[in-house]
């Protein structure tokens, strides 16, 4: 099973046109495996990036340099994923 | 009985689909499962067809969890399939509707994808399908319709999450629906539901240029996320899916309405919150719940407008 600990999900509130196109060219390049949950559409709408944890420095280098801010969404996946499993099973338990 | 069963929390494909045969024994004069056929992992396909009565009667076409991990989708279909079938019969504009037209409901149109993000992959998004010459698999089955197929806002790199498939309707979970669909040849709206991002959109994605019905359609979308928001105060968007978040060719409600089914419609479900596709559960049945307002108002609608 993948795992993701360590993954963060960074949330950036875009507030240009410019940044839009940071951000898609981000979504473009390969190098860093973003998986982007929103995408950069407009300075309507949130972008969502879950960055994996080998990445992570270098995206948020990348957002500071071009002065985007970004919060931190998600800490750690991981766990967030381990806790919906972990109450799946005791759903699963209590039904049995 | 599915009175014992708990709508607010996430299950797994096998739980789902033997709930289903609960809720059929439970409301035998009004649901039937039918397989649409089968996935590319062999998985049977099953809707949950809601009617009184009559042949072929005019119908409206809900599908959830064609993204795989939005997992809130089929939890919402989960719901609403149990919502229907409990208000039939005390809730009179609901069985007006069912006494003249049929709903069917798909919950889970990609069963490999919802497996996988079960057992392997929490965050896969498409279907399990093998793309020659390539190891990457899968394809975004919302990018797989013949709707400006291989138009811009898809990809054709198997590697990634919007990957449009080598054709159209090349994903045997599409094809299933869209041969349903053409077959029965009598449907009146087609609702997709994903996650997330509060948006109701409906067609064009693969062009920004307005549909013929854009100003009808947009009017019925604003009123029905006008209930909706009533509910929980859920802020919604609405608009086509091109100008609203991005041009995306291939998606399916493109198609519908291509075919001539006027009333098509995307829900992008919650999360109000900040987690995303991962949605707690306890938010399951708030979600569904509002959901349900505006998707009541979309089908009274359709209802009082046959066309």
């Amino acid at each position: 099973e993948r795992i993701f600990i360590g993954d963060q999900v960074i949330r950036v509130d875009v507030q240009s046109e410019e940044q839009i196109q940071l951000l898609q060219a981000l979504e473009t390049s390969q190098e860093w495996e973003l998986d982007f949950w929103l995408h950069p559409v407009s300075t309507e709408l949130p972008v969502d990036i879950r960055v994996p944890r080998s990445s992570l420095s270098s995206v948020k280098d990348y957002l500071q340099a071009h002065s985007i801010p970004f919060s931190v969404m998600i800490d750690n996946l991981q766990e967030l994923l381990d806790e919906e499993k972990a109450e799946m099973e005791v759903n699963r338990m209590r039904e049995r | 009985s599915t009175r014992s069963f708990n709508f607010g929390a996430y299950h797994t494909l096998d739980t789902i689909y033997s709930w289903m045969d609960t809720l059929v024994a439970e409301h035998p004069n009004l649901i039937t499962k039918q397989e649409i056929g089968r996935s590319y992992e062999n998985r049977p396909m099953y809707v949950l067809k809601f009617s009184t009565g009559g042949s072929n009667r005019p119908a409206i076409w809900i599908d959830t969890g064609i993204h795989s991990r939005e997992w809130v989708s089929p939890a919402t279909g989960v719901w609403t399939a149990n919502k229907i079938a409990t208000d039939y019969g005390t809730d009179a504009s609901l069985t007006s509707l069912l006494n003249t037209m049929d709903i069917y409901l798909l919950i889970l149109t990609n069963p490999d994808g919802y497996v996988y993000t079960h057992s392997n992959d929490r965050m896969w998004r498409k279907t399990r399908s093998r793309n020659s010459g390539s190891i990457c698999r899968g394809v975004d089955p919302n990018r797989n319709w013949d709707a400006g197929f291989g138009g811009p806002g898809a990809s054709s790199s198997p590697c990634s999450d919007s990957y449009r498939g080598p054709s159209a309707h090349s994903e045997i979970e599409v094809k299933n629906v869209v041969d349903l669909i053409k077959s029965h040849g009598n449907f009146k709206a087609f609702i997709s539901v994903h996650a997330y991002s509060q948006l109701l959109m409906y067609p064009y994605g693969y062009t920004c240029t307005n549909v013929p019905h854009q100003a009808e359609l947009d009017s019925i979308g604003r009123a029905a996320v006008q209930k909706l928001t009533s509910l929980y105060g859920t802020s919604y968007k609405v608009g086509s899916i091109c100008k609203i978040i991005y041009q995306a060719s291939g998606g399916s409600i493109d198609w519908s309405y291509n075919l001539g089914i006027k009333y098509s419609f995307a829900f992008e479900l919650r999360d109000t919150g900040r987690y995303g596709f991962i949605l707690p559960s306890n938010q399951i049945i708030p979600t569904a719940s509002e959901t349900w307002l505006a998707l009541k108002h979309i089908m009274e609608y359709v209802r009082d407008h046959p066309y």
